[in-house]
């Protein structure tokens, strides 16, 4: 394991971290969209079916229940909590899930490394993932004023997926035959869609002012 | 990493 990938996967860590506080302690998800959680859940349902059929490594494992557990409580905590259902904005976090799931799916049965059940279900994990914030950046628009916790919740995802490009690039260097050119297409699409958030995430941390997305 | 279906990264 590489600086990068460890720096990814903490900061992946970290982002989880952050919207579990801000749920469990403040016990408010507003800012969050319900919509980018449950294709979350569903990312990692999808992706993580190796977990009985593999076994990589402890870390791996671990990390895996973690990001399991945490994206499935998460839904859990904003559809049925007594508290935090509350704050959920459910009229403005309209996105419809299955515009970005059936395009996927299309895609994992189509284009994939290998025609067998968790391979294209691997793949299809790949593709979702890579558009599954495209809810919560809608939500971040139409949310006027942006709480801490939620722009660092999104900027940690964001720094994430950019450390993992370059672990691939360092992996590609050092390890022979090591190309993904699915995972490396589908993670670089999923980082550019940050672009346009970074750039207002660092504006208004330069200037000191709250984040603002335009609409 | 060759390609098989070992994904190692999460």
């Amino acid at each position: 394991m590489n600086i990068f990938r460890l720096a990814g996967d903490m900061t992946h860590l970290a982002s989880v971290l952050v919207l579990l506080l801000k749920i469990h302690t403040i016990k408010s998800c507003a800012g969050v969209s319900l919509k980018t959680q449950e294709l979350y859940a569903l990312v990692f349902a999808t992706r993580y079916l190796d977990i009985v059929t593999d076994f990589i490594s402890v870390y791996n494992t671990v990390m895996k229940l973690i990001f399991l557990g945490s994206s499935f409580s998460i839904v859990w905590y904003i559809r049925h909590h007594r508290v935090v259902r509350r704050s959920y904005d459910k009229d403005q976090d309209t996105f419809r899930h299955y515009l970005l799931m059936i395009p996927c799916m299309l895609l994992a049965l189509f284009v994939h490394e290998k025609f067998t059940f968790k391979e294209v279900m691997w793949t299809f994990s790949l593709y979702l993932e890579a558009v599954a914030i495209l809810p919560q950046l809608v939500l971040l628009q139409r949310t006027r004023n942006i709480d801490n916790l939620t722009g660092q919740y999104v900027f940690l995802l964001g720094a994430y997926r950019g450390l993992y490009i370059f672990n691939w690039i360092y992996r590609y260097f050092t390890e022979p035959h090591f190309v993904h050119w699915i995972t490396w297409i589908a993670g670089v699409v999923q980082t550019l869609l940050y672009a346009d958030f970074f750039y207002y995430y660092f504006e208004s941390w330069k200037n000191n002012v709250r984040l603002q997305l335009p609409a | 990493t060759d390609g098989e279906s070992t994904h190692d990264e999460l």
